[in-house]
């Protein structure tokens, strides 16, 4: 573990919290692409079914619990509970033309050809596009919330440090995952754009406007 | 071998 990395997956944790308070808070998902949620709770369970057969720390465990627990229950927050909100007629990306790139290249390109691995893979690559129906939601509605901008901010750091940290572990640790880094560098750079408006933007204290 | 690094990362 290291700073860059350790400082990600608290970028991350906090935010799916912030998602969390968001919905539950305003009793609204307006804004929130339940289609992104999807994609990500499809990550997490093709990533973290190694919870069954690897144990690496009690920090590892948690956290992948914390994150299953909570993509699962934003989904049952905006397709349940909140449903009403629920923007359904901007939340129109075609996620079938997400997922299955994804896993025609995990069959291609992979470190092994083996389930877990092939799945790992998948998940690597499915959640590098992940964030684009909710970047497309964003679009057409033309503007955010601002508490959505901080949790798109800290879903795209999450990332950004980890780009950190696997350059540290290059050169303190000497391994480095290819498959990993270009994934993470692809999904980096599809938050450019927004962090170029969220920094001369939100924080200025502006609404997040996209320009029309 | 490089692919165990990143199954500890989450």
């Amino acid at each position: 573990m290291n700073i860059f990395r350790l400082l990600g997956d608290l970028s991350h944790l906090l935010a799916i919290i912030i998602l969390l308070v968001k919905i539950w808070k305003t009793r609204s998902c307006a804004g929130i692409s339940g289609k992104s949620q999807i994609l990500f709770a499809v990550v997490y369970t093709s990533r973290y079914l190694d919870l069954i057969n690897a144990f690496i720390s009690p920090y590892n465990t948690i956290m992948k619990i914390v994150f299953l627990a909570a993509s699962y229950g934003t989904i049952y927050l905006m397709y349940m509970k909140f449903k009403a909100t629920y923007d359904v007629n901007h939340d129109t990306f075609r996620i079938e033309f997400l997922i299955a790139p994804a896993a025609v290249l995990a069959l291609i390109v992979n470190h092994a050809f083996e389930p877990l691995e092939i799945l790992w893979t998948f998940s690597i690559y499915l959640e590098s596009v992940a964030i684009l129906p909710q970047l497309f939601l964003v679009s057409k509605t033309g503007e955010a919330e601002s508490i959505t901008s901080h949790y798109l901010f800290m879903l795209g750091s999450y990332r950004a440090l980890y780009i950190f940290n696997w350059i540290y572990r290059y050169y303190a640790e000497n391994h480095y995952d290819l498959i990993a880094i270009v994934a993470g560098i692809v999904q980096t750079v599809l938050y450019c754009d927004f962090f170029y408006l969220y920094i001369t933007k939100v924080l200025k204290g502006k609404k997040l406007q996209l320009p029309a | 071998h490089q692919t165990n690094i990143s199954k500890d990362e989450l």
